[in-house]
């Protein structure tokens, strides 16, 4: 389960950043 | 399983999004009293990685001229704001009781409020963009809708030398747009409708010139007015089918390929 968290968590703050990169790319 | 209309946002969202149900799987079988660990140092990540989102994302509200998106982007930004805070608190939590069951719930809550958060707001932009297209559709409307002013060859090459960039530029975000989409029934009513458009315009710029020849010699001017305006109607209908088309994110099960 600890992997899985971590994992998750991870994967949320990539998500996060490339939502970001779109924006600013669309707002460029 | 959430599905995903343009190809961008697929990419984005849906590794996280199976995570996030894996997980909500886990979660339920762990209901019988795993320790967690700590995961202060990834919750600290995604909070960085949140707040650099909310201020881009305001920074883009405040310069934006678009209103709907203005509108849309404030609720979505809240909602990864307030999870990435459940996040947090469960991070808390944890720390002092690594068996709290609050504390799994409020990282479930956070993180499938995360994943609705960026989602909405990835919706938000796409439709923003899908805005843009249909502005330059409308443009391309306009310039059809004069057409019947159009009497004289002058006219025809000033009216040609307008129409032209704005249906190239038409032609190119459509094109661009269909290779995006997810859904093969709508990507290929795009191509099927620009396909028309493409071919009609030779047909209009054709029967233009054929109704001021008409016009000159004063003969046969009511068969040539009919056959333009029909030209024109038919693109016009083609390029209104595209609007439509461009605005559906809705599925229709049976129609997916």
């Amino acid at each position: 389960l600890r992997v899985g968290w971590e994992q998750l968590l991870t994967a949320i703050a990539r998500n996060i950043n490339e939502v970001e990169n779109q924006i600013l790319t669309r707002d460029s | 399983m959430p599905v995903f209309h343009t190809k961008t946002i697929e990419s984005i969202l849906e590794p996280v999004a199976q995570q996030v149900s894996k997980l909500v799987i886990l979660h339920e079988e762990a209901e019988d009293g795993n320790a967690m660990p700590d995961l202060s140092r990834p919750i600290q990540v995604v909070k960085l990685a949140v707040d650099n989102l909310v201020k881009v994302g305001y920074e883009t509200i405040n310069s934006s001229d678009d209103q709907i998106l203005k509108q849309d982007m404030p609720p979505a930004l809240r909602r990864v704001e307030e999870s990435s805070i459940l996040l947090l608190q469960a991070s808390d939590m944890l720390r002092s009781d690594p068996y709290s069951a609050p504390a799994r719930k409020k990282l479930i809550e956070g993180s499938r409020g995360i994943l609705q958060g960026t989602s909405a707001l990835l919706l938000a932009f796409d439709e923003s963009e899908v805005r843009k297209i249909i502005r330059v559709c409308k443009n391309v409307l306009e310039y059809l809708a004069i057409t019947e002013v159009v009497d004289r060859m002058e006219d025809l090459v000033t009216y040609v030398k307008n129409l032209s960039p704005v249906l190239t530029r038409m032609t190119k975000e459509v094109d661009a747009r269909e290779k995006e989409l997810t859904h093969q029934v709508h990507r290929e009513m795009l191509v099927r409708s620009l396909e028309q458009v493409k071919n009609l315009t030779p047909v209009l710029i054709s029967g233009i010139k054929i109704f001021i020849t008409a016009k000159q010699s004063n003969q046969g001017i009511p068969d040539a007015q009919t056959n333009r305006d029909y030209v024109v109607h038919k693109m016009s209908d083609e390029i209104h089918e595209i609007i439509r088309v461009l605005q559906l994110t809705t599925y229709d099960e049976e129609e997916w390929d």
